[in-house]
């Protein structure tokens, strides 16, 4: 996956995210794909949680799934989540769970309650960041606010944060953390491994962006994250949607993604 | 300071949004909260059972490659797991299950994937 979090210039910020899903899952070598990856975009959706006849929030989903991977409560935050590899990794959090530890939180329904109990980013992110919530597995969260221009990576180990990245914490313009924050698959804090490195090639897509944006920094658009989405390797056979998030609109824009030949296969 | 080469990485792209490598766009559904959790799924997964049994199904035979005990053991297995998450979300879940017609476990079993794909 990769996850973006992006000052507009206007005083907000815009959220992007490709998800990629079914490494390792079965790969047919007669059409080059990952078999899950295939299964899942025919039942991708966008669903709208309407409650007195008025949208609380809304998911790019698949169907038959009721927790959130990414979603946005209009004006007031949206959400992704990128996995996470870990040693202390789910198989530790599910062995746990059938051996009767039932204290930790599946991601997808701790998520769904984010968006169900929270109407604001401090509330969102208090809640994804409770160092005593126990998680079956370990992931990133990336966090936007529609109030303020603020995004920010959250590392979550399964029982602790290991991790914050924030916009405007770091000083060099292309760096993830100075006007926008970029998250692949790998902590922040340590370099991608040379077999799946995403994180070089999106910030040297975003580093361009900014020098070819009119104000020469601080200005993109929905319409630049889609491109740097779409540049291989961030987009990649994995690649099973591309969704574009306007907060202030509470509107999450999707796109089933293909990626022509040759395309790495991660 | 990354420069891209090889066949599997590129420039970057420009002009691509709303078209370029773009397959389709999917539908947009609604789900009613204030309908009891046991029936907020049903007419949309009854809608959308084919889709839904597929990609189940092709969970199901990747399990099923890696190791022919895992599809059992989850099946006979999540459905009482299931009793202990948030009676809400179990109701949802049991509420897919009704309208595509496909079983209890199975429909749990795509609800913890992350964790179990990530397993």
């Amino acid at each position: 996956c990769t996850s973006i979090v992006a000052k507009d210039g206007k005083g907000g910020v815009i959220h992007a995210r490709n998800m990629d899903f079914g490494l390792f899952l079965g790969f047919d070598f007669k059409n080059m794909t990952w078999s899950l990856t295939e299964a899942l975009r025919p039942s991708l959706i966008n669903i709208d949680f309407v409650r007195d006849g008025q949208t609380q929030f809304t998911s790019a989903s698949f169907i038959g799934y009721v927790g959130i991977f990414t979603a946005v409560r209009q004006k007031k935050f949206s959400l992704t989540i990128n996995e996470r590899f870990d040693v202390d990794g789910g198989w530790v959090g599910i062995i746990e769970w059938l051996l009767g530890k039932h204290s930790a939180h599946w991601l997808g329904f701790l998520t769904r309650d984010v968006f169900e109990k929270c109407d604001n980013f401090k509330c969102a992110q208090d809640y994804l960041m409770q160092a005593e919530m126990t998680l079956v597995s370990p992931v990133y969260f990336v966090l936007a606010s529609g109030e303020d221009p603020i995004g920010q990576i959250i590392v979550r180990d399964r029982e602790d944060v290991s991790e914050v990245v924030t916009i405007g914490q770091e000083e060099d313009k292309s760096k993830s953390g100075s006007w926008f924050v970029l998250q692949t698959n790998y902590d922040p804090s340590n370099e991608p491994p040379f077999f799946d490195d995403r994180r070089h090639p999106g910030l040297k897509c975003m580093s361009e962006l900014s020098s070819n944006a009119a104000s020469g920094d601080n200005f993109i658009s929905k319409e630049g994250l889609f491109d740097v989405l779409s540049t291989k390797p961030n987009l990649n056979m994995l690649t099973v949607y591309t969704s574009l998030i306007d907060i202030k609109a509470g509107i999450i824009e999707t796109f089933v993604r293909e990626c022509p030949f040759p395309c790495t296969p991660w | 300071k990354y420069q891209p080469k090889g066949p599997f990485h590129e420039e970057c792209q420009a002009g691509s949004y709303p078209t370029k490598r773009v397959l389709s766009k999917p539908n947009t559904a609604k789900i009613n909260l204030d309908l009891p959790p046991i029936e907020r799924w049903i007419e949309l997964s009854r809608s959308y059972s084919n889709q839904l049994k597929a990609t189940i199904n092709n969970v199901i035979e990747l399990a099923d490659k890696i190791d022919s005990r895992i599809v059992p053991f989850v099946q006979e297995k999540l459905p009482k797991l299931a009793e202990t998450l948030p009676q809400d979300y179990v109701d949802e879940m049991k509420s897919i299950s009704s309208g595509s017609g496909l079983d209890f476990g199975d429909i749990v079993l795509f609800n913890v994937f992350y964790e179990a794909f990530s397993a």
